[in-house]
């Protein structure tokens, strides 16, 4: 049970087609300030269903789009953007009779608003569906298994009941 | 459900304990329960004691402490039930120079048993990796990616900066 | 007591070009009033373009350019109405080699003006200092300081670690 | 307009009696985690009247003291601990007629709880004296001046109105 590999299109500064394939064990993301590895975190997140933008460093979810600016009308660059994350499931953590199972979300702009759609291993899904498969493997945007830039010390300051919650999340 | 929730618990209690002494080299940690006759009516409290130091309460801790104390518990847990993938980013933000060996050692060999993404600007980190991904963003406004083969010759093109301590 | 406030914050807002200018090497920034005709009744916004980039909202800027925007902002009030001193606890977390270099020297040009104490793990921030205060605990649990004479003996005595870029 | 030096006496992990002298211009203090030089950040905020002991890492004032542990008894190990910060006042950016100043907080315990005590030049003062003194020379705990540990980012954060009133404090 492990990520093989992460597929953008157009998400955040990630312009055009990326594939960033994953290692079992140990991979370390580094570079510059800015150059875009936080926003591969945020990728992640944005598949597991972060709820909140904010977390995205997003006001809303046209700014996930690349080529996004601020004021700009917006007429060229790309309409859409999206991601997809594929599993390793030999292990069947995720319950689906499958040994690889790519979960992928995007974003359409659909007049001054967006539409978001889902597909599992190419075929269309829904928010409900990948909450339900990502639940029963225990898998969550707000898990303990995940921590956002400047926030390692918020699991040591938590308080006491939510820290008893991520104990029974895992129960 | 409480008996379920206590074998967790205590299994996760027990990993805290030896995680955390393993990454302080010696430090003690515990779990406490805040009402040990109902758990869920109350919360669940850190105790850490740094090596060589007394017992202060875990807020008066120092950042670089904190975050020990943090990874230290997220191991515990993942020692009871691993999470299919681990995503930190910039866990060593506070850290000094000998603690960023430290947590990289430690994710080193939690590695063993789970998968790790880390986004790190430290040298320690990507040291201990298997794997360095190497993001650029060019005069274009695009992220790029590199597969970083040779660490070393890698760390020896940037400008040093370093950690004190 | 709003043509006070106005004339206070146009100067700020230039000094605010200015230095954001000087710590990323020819970004652009500038505050905007969100009610321009009551600025009571609205707050202040900042925008901030990173060099060769376009422009993005401030809350989708990475940790290292929100770092870098905050301490821009710190120096234009300073270049309006300085403060008696500064006390800056690590303000250089985020930031990669290149950056902390650029922060150091803009520490350093600013406190020309005005006292900065600054709590710092990187050496580029060791280095631009007139004074480095080390902090050391014993076994026994007590911090003690040295005044450090000569920096480039004490950093080449610490384990060397590094930031990337 | 500077600060001259600092005097701690048995405040946190400053056992005893010490002193910081500070020069005009840029110091940088370091060390290893946990030695102590946050510590010295909350010193300072601790005199300029920092109303929240969350600010100080402390969740009540007992713990300020050195030698304050966990679950001790605490019968051994010193009563009180005070914090004194000297000014360079040649260009009376404080409302006194001296050209140097020293401002003096202390807490002691009394029972199960502390006492905090405040001295202007070695002569009893009070909480409000500090108070009008600080803020005529534009010196808040909360000031825009001030940057602690984990919160450099929160400055390009802070919401509109929050940005407009660190304005009109310098105004
Ligand atoms: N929709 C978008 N289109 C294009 N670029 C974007 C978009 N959203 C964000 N960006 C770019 O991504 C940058 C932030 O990237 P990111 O946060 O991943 O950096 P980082 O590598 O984590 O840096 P740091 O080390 O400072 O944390 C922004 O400065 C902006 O240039
Ligand atoms: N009342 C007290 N008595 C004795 N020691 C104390 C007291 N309060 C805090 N300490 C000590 O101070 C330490 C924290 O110090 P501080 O936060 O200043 O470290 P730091 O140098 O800023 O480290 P970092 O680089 O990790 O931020 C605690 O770990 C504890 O050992
Ligand atoms: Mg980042
Ligand atoms: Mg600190």
């Amino acid at each position: 049970m492990r990520l093989l590999e992460l597929e953008f299109e157009n998400f955040k500064s990630f312009k055009g087609h990326v594939t960033v394939p994953l290692g079992p064990g140990f991979t370390c993301i580094t570079g510059p300030n800015g150059s875009g590895k936080s926003n591969i975190t945020d990728a992640i997140l944005f598949v597991l269903g972060s709820r909140s933008n904010k977390l995205l460093r997003a006001r809303n979810r046209k700014q996930l789009i690349y080529g996004f600016q601020e004021g700009s009308k917006k007429k060229t660059g790309p309409k859409s953007c999206k991601v997809s994350m594929v599993f390793d499931n030999r292990d069947r953590f995720l319950a689906i009779e499958k040994d690889q199972v790519t979960f992928t979300k995007g974003i359409k702009l659909r007049g001054n608003d967006t539409a978001t759609h889902y597909l599992l291993d190419g075929i269309k899904s829904s928010a409900g569906e990948f909450e339900a498969l990502f639940s029963r493997a225990g898998l969550y945007a707000t898990g303990y298994n995940i921590i956002q830039q400047g926030d390692v010390i918020q699991t040591s300051l938590m308080s006491g009941t939510e820290r008893r919650h991520k104990i029974e999340d895992v129960a | 459900k409480e008996s379920k929730f206590m074998g967790v618990y205590n299994s996760i209690s027990e990993s805290f304990k030896t995680s955390f002494k393993e990454i302080t080299g010696g430090g003690e940690a515990w779990l406490v329960l805040e009402n040990e006759k109902s758990p869920f009516e109350g919360g669940v409290t850190i105790k850490a004691r740094m090596p060589r130091k007394k017992l202060y309460p875990v807020e008066a801790l120092s950042g670089g402490e904190k975050s020990l104390v943090s990874m230290a518990f997220i191991f515990a847990i993942q020692g009871y039930d691993p999470s299919p993938f681990y995503l930190l980013d910039e866990p060593d933000q506070n850290l000094d120079g000998v603690n960023t060996e430290h947590i990289g050692r430690a994710i080193a060999l939690q590695s063993n048993f789970a998968q790790f993404l880390v986004v790190s600007l430290h040298h320690a980190a990507l040291r201990e990796s298997d794997n360095v991904i190497g993001v650029f963003m060019g005069d274009d406004g695009v992220s790029r990616l590199h597969q970083i083969i040779d660490v070393d010759t890698f760390l020896s093109s940037l400008p040093v900066e370093a950690e004190v301590g």
